[in-house]
């Protein structure tokens, strides 16, 4: 099974 | 005061048309730069950036930065309004809680004005840093389309793979399996219809094709597609908008549980 990654994960708040 | 008047009114429509299935409110940013937008879809794996250039816009007047919350499908509503023809200009006073589009018919028979409601978006804004990418395929996005709709059909899905014999699209499902492989191909008639493949590392992905199915939506706006891979990172997919800026898709890769 593949777990879908969020955003948050790679990308910083600006 | 806020005034951008756009000839090519078709390219608001055509954006709206590529966004508000994956977002549905979306603060759009007005400053000295441009017209620009960035938002998530509701489950924070896809994110869509938009930059319409101000030099792109034939009059371009934003007195200070401004940002204007909008439901993208109420916006899409009153821009199917449009004729595909028709110039667009955008309206906003400071302090205001609407925004104005005025469409013009080419050959000014036909003035129509709307009048949007705006709203009050608490949007979290990513601050997306500059990357290397592993590898980066410029294809036909009608190539694309084709290939997401065709992969959804069979599974949910896609490995994409960058080797130096070509991307690879890769989905398996219930019913079978499928690989499709692109290979560069730079000998065509025209610019647009290349298949250029750069490696600097070969690299593999795997995506939610319903999302990539939902970027493709963006393919009226431009020929071609750029899809930027670097492992441990979000896929890009950028169509550039002729002379003005770009519309580019982020979305973050699945990875074995």
């Amino acid at each position: 099974t593949c777990k879908q990654q969020k955003l948050s994960a790679f990308f910083g708040c600006k | 005061m806020l005034e951008l008047r756009l000839v090519q009114g078709s390219l608001l429509k055509k954006v709206l048309e590529a966004t508000k299935d994956l977002v549905t409110d979306a603060n759009f940013d007005c400053s000295a730069t441009g017209f620009s937008l960035q938002a998530m879809d509701s489950s924070h794996v896809a994110l869509v950036a938009l930059l319409l250039r101000s030099e792109g816009f034939e009059h371009y007047r934003c007195d200070r930065n401004i940002s204007m919350g909008m439901n993208l499908n109420n916006m899409s509503k009153m821009l199917k309004c449009a004729g595909n023809d028709d110039i667009i200009t955008i309206k906003g006073d400071d302090g205001s809680d609407t925004v104005t589009f005025m469409f013009e018919s080419p050959n000014q028979d036909k003035i129509s004005d709307f009048e949007m409601k705006l709203m009050d978006i608490d949007s979290e804004h990513l601050g997306i840093p500059e990357a290397e990418y592993h590898a980066i395929v410029k294809m036909p996005s009608s190539e694309f389309q084709r290939i997401c709709k065709d992969l959804s059909s069979i599974g949910d899905t896609v490995v994409i793979s960058v080797t130096k014999e070509g991307v690879k699209f890769s989905t398996r499902g219930d019913i079978g399996t499928a690989n499709i492989v692109c290979r560069q191909n730079k000998t065509v008639d025209k610019p647009e219809e290349a298949t250029i493949i750069e490696m600097n590392e070969p690299v593999s992905l795997t995506f939610a094709l319903r999302y990539l199915n939902s970027f493709t939506k963006a393919t009226p706006l431009s020929e071609s597609v750029t899809v930027s891979l670097s492992s441990e990172l979000p896929v890009v997919v950028e169509y550039k908008i002729a002379d003005m800026g770009y519309i580019r898709f982020y979305l973050a890769p699945k990875i074995e549980d």
